[in-house]
C-alpha cells in the first residue's frame, strides 16, 4: 500500500488523542514527563479502547480502529466516571 | 455498572422535558420520551412520571455546543448527547446535541434509541462491550430498540426484577467461540463466508482471519432480522435472503430494487410451503438446492425452473446429514451442512460425510 499522506498521520493522530482524552481520560495536561512517557500512556489508553471494542488489540490507530473512533457515540466516557 | 454504583435510592422517580428540538413535533419527543422510560420500567420496579413544571429527577433538555457543564458539545455528528449519573441537582439529567438532526425513523439519529441509551445512564448503567446492547456506546440503528439480556442484567442488578410475573428476556448477543452457538444461515459473498444470526452475522475471510461480528443492517439496511435462509448466486453475483415466504437480493452492499418477492411467484413453491430452512447454489450443476423440513427442492438457476421429481428426502441427495437442516454453503467444491451444534462437511461427487465438525470451527477458537 502506498504510505499515507502525512496530512492524513497528522489527523489520524488528532483523532486518536482527541477520542483518548474523551472517553479514555487521557490527560492533555502537563503530567507527562517527555515524550516517550505519553506514548506509553496513549498505547495502554489504546490498547484499552481496542479491547473494548472487540477490535483486533494492535495497540496502534490502524484503520479498523479510527473507524470506529469516527463513528457517532454517546458521549459518557467507557472507562471514567463522569460526574 | 457506573464507577461508584450509583443509584436512585426511591422508585417513583420524575422527569421533565425542559425544551424540544425543532426536529420533530412535541407529541414526537414526548412519545419517544416516554417509550424510552417504558423499556427501562418494564424490567425494573421504576416507575416514570412526567412533570410539566417544577422539581424533578430527571431533566431532559436539547442543548448546543457549551452548555454549562463538563462537556461541549462537537456540532453535528461526533458526540449525540450524554446523560449524568443518578444524585442531586444534575444528577440524571440527559442533554442531547441540538446540532444533529433527531428523527422517529431509521434516519440518523433516532431520539427513542439515544434516549433508551442516556436513561441507562441516568439509571446508574455505565457503558457496555456487548455490540447488542443498547448501553453499547456508538450509535447503530438495527430497526428494533429492545434491551439486550446484558442491559437487563446490568440494570436488575441495580434495582432487582420487576413485579411482572412474566420476566421479559432480552436477546443475546451470539459469541463466537460458544460451543452451543448455532446459526439461522450461512452464505458465500465475494470470496467470503458469512454466518448469520439473529440480528448478527459473522463474517471470516482469507484476508481478515479474526471473525467480525454486527449487525446486518450495517451492510443491508433494508433486510428484517432473523432470516431462515440465503445462498450466493455467483454468476450473477447475488446474493438472496429467506424469511416467511419472502426473498430478498443484493449485490454486494447493494439491496436490488423490486425486492422483497414472494418465493411461489419466483421459483415456483406450492402454497404449502411457508419458509424455507437452508439454501445453496452447486456451481457444477447451476442448481440451487432448497431445504424445507425433511425435503428437498432443485431448482434450475439458468432455467429458472424447479426440477421435476421434487421435492425428495434429503436423504435421496445428501445421505448422512439426518432430516433436517439450519443452513449450508459450498466452498471448494465441498458442501457444509450446519445442524444445531454439527457440522458435516459433505463431497457431492462421492456423496459421503468427510468430516463432523462443531458449527463454530471457522472461528479459529
Amino acid at each position: 500500500f502506498p504510505a499515507a499522506p502525512l496530512k492524513m498521520q497528522e489527523d489520524a493522530e488528532q483523532t486518536v488523542q482527541q477520542y483518548l482524552e474523551k472517553y479514555y481520560d487521557l490527560k492533555s495536561d502537563g503530567e507527562q514527563i517527555g515524550r516517550n512517557r505519553k506514548s506509553s500512556l496513549m498505547v495502554d489508553k489504546l490498547k484499552q479502547m481496542q479491547e473494548f471494542f472487540g477490535l483486533k488489540v494492535t495497540e496502534k490507530p490502524d484503520a479498523e480502529t479510527l473507524a470506529v473512533m469516527k463513528q457517532a457515540r454517546c458521549g459518557v466516557p467507557d472507562m471514567a466516571p463522569f460526574v | 455498572l457506573t464507577e461508584g454504583n450509583p443509584r436512585w435510592e426511591h422508585t417513583n422517580l420524575t422527569y421533565r422535558i425542559e425544551n424540544y428540538t425543532p426536529d420533530l413535533s412535541r407529541a414526537d419527543v414526548d412519545h419517544a420520551i416516554r417509550k424510552a422510560f417504558q423499556l427501562w420500567s418494564a424490567v425494573t420496579p421504576l416507575t416514570f412520571s412526567k412533570v410539566s413544571e417544577g422539581q424533578a429527577d430527571i431533566l431532559i433538555s436539547f442543548v448546543r455546543g457549551d452548555h454549562g457543564d463538563n462537556s461541549r458539545f462537537d456540532g453535528p455528528g461526533g458526540i449525540l448527547a450524554h446523560a449524568f449519573q443518578p444524585g442531586p441537582r444534575i444528577g440524571g439529567d440527559v442533554h442531547f446535541d441540538e446540532d444533529e438532526t433527531w428523527t422517529k425513523d431509521f434516519r440518523d439519529y433516532n431520539l427513542y434509541h439515544v434516549a433508551a441509551h442516556e436513561l441507562g445512564h441516568s439509571l446508574g448503567l455505565s457503558h457496555s462491550t456487548d455490540i447488542g446492547a443498547l448501553m453499547f456506546p456508538n450509535y447503530f440503528f438495527s430497526g428494533d430498540i429492545q434491551l439486550s439480556q446484558d442491559d437487563i442484567d446490568g440494570i436488575q442488578t441495580i434495582y432487582g426484577r420487576s413485579e411482572n410475573p412474566n420476566q421479559p428476556m432480552g436477546p443475546q448477543t451470539p459469541k463466537v467461540c460458544d460451543s452451543k452457538l448455532t446459526f439461522d444461515a450461512i452464505t458465500t459473498i465475494r470470496g467470503e463466508v458469512m454466518f448469520l444470526k439473529d440480528r448478527f452475522y459473522i463474517r471470516v475471510s482469507y484476508y481478515y482471519p479474526e471473525p467480525e461480528l454486527n449487525f446486518i443492517t450495517t451492510f443491508w439496511p433494508n433486510l428484517p432480522n432473523g432470516l431462515q435462509a440465503a445462498y450466493e448466486f455467483a454468476d450473477r453475483d447475488e446474493v438472496r435472503f429467506f424469511k416467511g415466504n419472502k426473498f430478498w437480493a443484493v449485490q454486494g452492499q447493494q439491496m436490488l430494487p423490486g425486492y422483497p418477492k414472494d418465493i411461489y411467484s419466483s421459483f415456483g413453491f406450492p402454497r404449502s410451503v411457508k419458509n424455507i430452512d437452508a439454501a445453496v447454489f452447486e456451481e457444477e450443476t447451476g442448481k440451487t438446492y432448497f431445504f424445507v423440513a425433511d425435503k428437498i427442492w432443485r431448482y434450475d438457476e439458468y432455467q429458472q425452473s424447479m426440477d421435476a421429481g421434487y421435492p425428495k428426502q434429503i436423504a435421496a441427495n445428501f445421505p448422512g446429514i439426518g432430516n433436517k437442516v439450519d443452513a449450508v454453503f459450498q466452498k471448494d467444491g465441498f458442501l457444509y451442512f450446519f445442524r444445531g451444534t454439527r457440522q458435516y462437511k459433505f463431497d457431492p461427487k462421492t456423496k459421503r460425510i468427510l468430516t463432523l465438525q462443531k458449527a463454530n470451527s471457522w472461528f479459529n477458537c
